[in-house]
């Protein structure tokens, strides 16, 4: 669940959170913050990934949480943009169903729940490696859900 | 500031 404090700090490391007009552009933010995320995670999973020698080496569970987390970081960074885009067009004037903005938020945030879950499973090692930021990604993909939620005014 | 209401409110969001 959001602290908020983790919520400060995240937009606040972004400048354009404090020129923010509403909460639509703090969801474009937090959605970025995301998007960020998920490439530094994947690149870090991705070269993991190599040094483990790929099939066959001794630790299967680390190698297979590393390919599906990469599949999720991949998911996170084709729907990110394209949500995006869905976030930047919505005005409250278009009387468009919520559903139809928050739906996208829904979606980043299966992907990113997706590594989550299969890494807070594991242990030892293997959790030390992946566990940060998968959190991460997962927190900012949530905060993006809660803002874009704000956004439509979704109780 | 907005982003202080705006995490006030999105404080315990759960996917």
């Amino acid at each position: 669940a959001l602290t908020k404090e983790f919520c400060e700090t995240t937009l606040r490391s972004d400048n354009r959170s404090a020129a923010a007009n509403d909460t639509r552009e703090l969801a474009l933010v937090a959605m970025d913050l995301a998007s960020t995320a998920a490439a530094s995670a994947s690149a870090k999973a991705r070269s993991a990934l190599r040094s483990s020698g790929g099939r066959g080496s001794k630790d299967r569970d680390t190698e297979y949480s590393l390919r599906y987390c990469l599949m999720d970081y991949g998911t996170v960074a084709v729907v990110l943009p394209a949500c995006r885009a869905v976030v930047e067009e919505y005005s409250p004037r278009d009387f468009q169903a919520p559903f139809d903005y928050l739906e996208c938020a829904g979606r980043v945030m299966d992907a990113a729940g997706d590594c989550w879950q299969r890494v807070s499973y594991e242990d030892g090692a293997l959790k030390r490696a992946l566990w940060n930021d998968a959190v991460d990604v997962a927190n900012r993909a949530n905060l993006g859900q809660a803002l874009v939620e704000q956004m439509v005014d979704f109780p | 500031d907005l982003v202080a209401t705006a995490c006030e409110k999105a404080k315990g969001h759960e996917a």
